[in-house]
């Protein structure tokens, strides 16, 4: 057994969990935060048998995607303290984080 | 040392956590929802000692239970378009879903 | 790949997350609420090669702290129904509790 934890933005979370449950899988969501951009992102937790693991990477692979983003510095970049220039920062944020965990016993109750 | 991931039903945490907490265990929520039902639930983490785990297995074999939940699909199932007959569904949601992690190095700080 | 799991007081949630990210750590927030005090608290997720896992927790280390915490409990404590001397409990909260898995698989899409 193991426990995929995938890391997802918010646009993409309701896709993969469709399609997810569309082919049988079982997902619990948690909302989450981005420490970086401290926007709001989506954590799944997906308990499945370790054969279909590559599968469900698939399926992450087919929903998420990257997107880029722009994001203004609080407090502009160098310069003397009167010249407010302020130089938007392109960041590239992925589809999906994707951790794999063992999990050594599992209970259904 | 284990890290115990539950998944239980928002109607039993309560009851799980002051079972547990009265056992001489510590638990941290996370408010979670289910992919499938879209509704809330909880996600409950157990670190403890690998002696303990037997424990904490029989604290939620006790305290959840699994309930049968009516869902009524968001439209009709079949059907021609002007004959609207809805048929609920009956889903039996589980007591608790249990994963027990292996933990690395622990520390208290 | 290893994953810290990190839960600590809200109070330096924010500090943490800063020093985490200007030494190049990537780090996911999760809200979380203890399951003694029943207070709100935070639960972080680091991903991070095992080589950086000391690193990591130093700087929890050096951003966390425990704290007491007053608790007056929700009824009084033995006595007579109608003599009411309710004594505040001393509960040290610690800086932070830290949990270290393996990763098996990890993916970045
Ligand atoms: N310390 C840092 N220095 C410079 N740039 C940084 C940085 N931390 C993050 N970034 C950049 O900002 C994007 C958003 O990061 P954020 O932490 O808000 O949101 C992250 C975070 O919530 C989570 N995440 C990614 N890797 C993680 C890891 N190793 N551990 C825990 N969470 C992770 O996935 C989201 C997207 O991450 P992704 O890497 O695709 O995209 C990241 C990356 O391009
Ligand atoms: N392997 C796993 N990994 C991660 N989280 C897990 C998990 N197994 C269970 N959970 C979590 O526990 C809740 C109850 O699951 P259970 O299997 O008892 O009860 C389930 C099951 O009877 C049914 N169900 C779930 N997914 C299904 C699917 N793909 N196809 C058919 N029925 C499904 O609907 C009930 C409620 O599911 P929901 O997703 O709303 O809520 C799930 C989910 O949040
Ligand atoms: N092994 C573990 N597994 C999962 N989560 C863990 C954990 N150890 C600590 N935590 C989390 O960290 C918070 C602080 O725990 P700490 O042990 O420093 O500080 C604790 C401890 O001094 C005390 N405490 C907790 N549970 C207790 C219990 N069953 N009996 C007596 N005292 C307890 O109350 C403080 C606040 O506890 P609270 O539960 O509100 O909040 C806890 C809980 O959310």
């Amino acid at each position: 057994m193991k426990l995929v934890l995938a890391i997802v933005q918010d646009k993409d979370a309701g896709k993969l969990i469709r399609a997810l449950v569309d082919a049988g899988h079982r997902a619990t969501k948690l909302a989450s935060t981005g420490g970086f951009l401290k926007e709001g992102n989506t954590t799944l937790l997906i308990g499945t048998e370790s054969s279909r693991v590559p599968e469900i990477v698939d399926i992450i692979r087919n929903t998420c995607r990257a997107r880029e983003q722009l994001v203004t510095p609080v407090s502009p970049v160098g310069g003397p303290a009167d010249s407010y220039t302020v130089y938007p920062v392109r960041v590239l944020v992925g589809g999906a984080t994707v951790f794999v965990l063992d999990v050594e016993r599992f209970e259904r109750i």
